[in-house]
C-alpha cells in the first residue's frame, strides 16, 4: 500500500528520467546494430536522390511479388524461422564508359542464398530493339537478351539469375554490367537514364541469410 | 496483459519509444521513424504464476498442482515477455544500398508471469 521506490521486480533504485532515457536509447541502438550485423551505424556518403528511392519503392510496391516480369505474383519463398530474409535495392552508378556499377555489401562470414535478382531499367521510347546485358570484366559473360519491341518510355525488368548467386558466392562487392542494344540508332547509354536522375537504374536482390550452423535437412 | 501504471507493482509492460530523429539515425534508417522498445517489469506473486504466460503448456498443469497443494517451491515466477513481434526495417547499408528486412522478436507486445 505504501509507496515503494524503485523497480518492483529487481529492487534497483529509481533511475532519473534522463538516465532511463539514455539507458534505453543505448539498449535500442545496440539491439538494432547487433541484429543487422553492423558494428556501428553506417555513414551515408553517397545519398541516393529521394525521388529515385520513391520511384524504386513505388515500382516494387506496384509489382509486389512480381519478380520475373512475366508472372503476376510469385511470392518469394518465405524464409524459415532461423533464416533472415532480405530485399536489397542497389542503385546503379554509370561510369564514363557506360558500364552500370553496383556496390554490394557482403558479410564475410555469412552465406547469402539468392532467391531472385532483377535489374530495373528506365528505357526511353524505342522501336523494335533488343537489349543484351553482360557481366563486364576480363571475361565478358552474357547474362540476358530481351526483345523489347516498340514502346514509349517506361520501366523494364531483366532477371539476372543464376549469375547473381555466383557473384555473391565469390564475395565480390562490385558488379559491373555492360548493356548492348541491337536495333538502336543511338548509343544504348543515351537510351537508359543515368545516375542521379529520378529514374536511376536499380538492382533488386531477394536473399536469405543462412545463420552459421544452419542444417540442411535431407529429405 | 497490463500496461504499467503508478499504482501497482504487478507484472506489466512498460512502453517506451525511441524516435530515430532524436538520436540522429533517421538519415540511414528510412522506415520506420522509431522503435517501440517496450519491456516487462513488476512482481509475480505465487497466485499469478503461470498467468497468462505459459497457460497453454504442460507447465500450467504442474504449477496448478503445486499451487493447489501449497507445495513450497524453490523457484520464482518472473515477469517476462509472452508475446513479441518483428521490427520491419528499411535502411541504408554502408554502400547506400537500401535494405529491407524483418528482425524477429524485437517488439514486446505482452508480458506475463512465467
Amino acid at each position: 500500500v505504501e509507496a515503494r521506490p524503485g523497480c518492483p521486480s529487481c529492487r534497483m533504485p529509481p533511475l532519473e528520467p534522463s538516465a532511463e532515457k539514455a539507458f534505453l536509447v543505448e539498449v535500442a541502438k545496440q539491439q538494432i546494430l547487433q541484429k543487422l550485423n553492423l558494428s556501428q551505424r553506417p555513414n551515408i556518403t553517397h545519398p541516393v536522390p529521394r525521388a529515385a528511392i520513391a520511384n524504386a519503392l513505388r515500382r516494387l510496391h506496384l509489382g509486389k511479388g512480381r519478380m520475373d516480369g512475366s508472372s503476376q505474383s510469385s511470392e518469394w519463398e518465405k524464409p524459415q524461422p532461423d533464416e533472415q530474409g532480405y530485399e536489397i535495392i542497389s542503385f546503379a552508378e554509370t561510369d564514363p564508359s557506360g558500364l552500370l556499377q553496383f556496390q554490394l555489401t557482403q558479410t564475410k562470414d555469412q552465406d547469402m542464398h539468392i532467391l531472385e535478382a532483377q535489374l530495373w531499367l528506365y528505357i526511353k521510347a524505342h522501336r523494335n530493339i533488343t537489349i543484351q546485358i553482360y557481366l563486364a570484366g576480363h571475361q565478358r559473360v552474357p547474362l540476358v537478351e530481351q526483345q523489347l519491341g516498340s514502346k514509349g518510355s517506361g520501366w523494364h525488368t531483366f532477371s539476372l539469375m543464376p549469375a547473381m548467386q555466383n557473384l555473391f558466392e565469390s564475395k565480390d562487392e562490385t558488379l559491373h554490367l555492360e548493356l548492348q542494344c541491337k536495333g538502336c540508332h543511338l548509343n544504348v547509354t543515351a537510351l537508359v537514364t543515368t545516375t542521379g536522375s529520378s529514374h536511376q537504374s536499380f538492382l533488386v536482390v531477394k536473399a536469405k541469410l543462412q545463420k552459421p550452423g544452419h542444417r540442411i535437412t535431407k529429405r | 496483459n497490463l500496461s504499467c501504471d503508478q499504482n501497482s507493482d504487478v507484472c506489466c509492460r512498460k512502453d517506451y519509444y525511441v524516435d530515430f530523429r532524436d538520436i540522429g539515425w533517421n538519415d540511414w534508417i528510412f522506415k520506420p521513424e522509431g522503435y517501440q522498445i517496450n519491456y516487462c517489469m513488476g512482481e509475480c506473486p505465487m497466485h499469478l504464476a503461470g498467468t497468462p504466460g505459459i497457460a497453454a503448456s504442460f507447465h500450467t498443469t504442474v504449477f496448478n498442482l503445486v499451487k493447489a497443494n501449497n507445495i513450497q517451491t524453490a523457484g520464482r515466477s518472473c515477469c517476462v515477455p509472452t508475446q513479441r513481434r518483428a521490427l520491419s526495417l528499411l535502411y541504408f547499408d554502408p554502400n547506400s544500398n537500401l535494405i529491407k528486412t524483418d528482425i524477429p522478436d524485437m517488439v514486446v507486445d505482452a508480458c506475463g508471469c512465467s
